[in-house]
């Protein structure tokens, strides 16, 4: 969940 | 996503925007550095691999694709296209510096040692310092057309506001990712100069010129 939400930023 | 976030992305879409504007109406790359270029070219590449591997919307996917494909078109208008306006000899910022340094620290210092999260650690701290040498080139010419500073306005922006969404998200999401707010700050912070003659030149209609 962590690493999914870091990559949703540009 | 939030409106910090949101404004963010906008204004780092407006600042490529300018810039391939101001690059195709006069028919020059006068004033912009290559080497610059080339960095977000590497920033975007090495950053957006996660494209191959994971989905998470379609505005995701847009803009990742929008700013790796104008990164290279960029790169491509100043190396090639636009060669002869390009002013080589104010460009000699020594990337080497920069790139050597911010990849020995994405390998010892990252989240996790795999190869997407050194490259993605990586592309994080060479964005925070990808814009020096634009703003050594400016340093050294003295002078920065209006359209320039424009561009580098909405640029240096787009973090700052990152900088708000990421306060937001620690009080209303838990959210807090060490690495990107350091690199967000120092980034942040290398556009201050540049913002103070900004707000004080180029508003008052004057173009940003140093004394020699």
């Amino acid at each position: 969940l962590e690493e999914q939400r870091k990559k949703d930023e540009l | 996503m939030n409106i910090f976030r949101l404004v963010g992305d906008m204004s780092h879409l407006l600042a490529i925007i300018i810039l391939l504007m101001k690059m195709w109406k006069s028919r020059s790359v006068a004033g912009i550095s290559g080497k610059s270029q080339i960095l977000f070219a590497i920033v975007f590449t090495t950053r957006y691999l996660d494209l191959f591997t994971s989905f998470v919307s379609i505005y995701n996917t847009s803009m990742k694709v929008f700013f790796i494909g104008t990164s290279y078109v960029t790169v491509y208008f100043i190396y090639q296209h636009f060669k002869p306006t390009y002013d080589s000899n104010h460009d000699t910022f020594r990337v080497e510096f920069l790139i050597v340094p911010v990849g020995g620290l994405a390998f010892l210092v990252n989240h996790e040692f795999s190869l997407l999260e050194i490259l993605w650690t990586f592309s994080i701290y060479l964005e925070s310092v990808a814009i020096l040498p634009q703003l050594f080139m400016v340093s050294k010419t003295g002078e920065a057309e209006s359209i320039t500073s424009h561009y580098l306005f909405a640029l240096g922006s787009y973090r700052a506001l990152y900088l708000l969404n990421w306060i937001y998200r620690y009080y209303f999401e838990g959210f807090f990712d060490l690495i990107a707010v350091v690199a967000g700050c120092v980034q942040t912070i290398l556009y201050c100069d540049f913002f103070y003659l900004y707000i004080t030149k180029v508003l008052k209609g004057k173009k940003i010129s140093l004394p020699a």
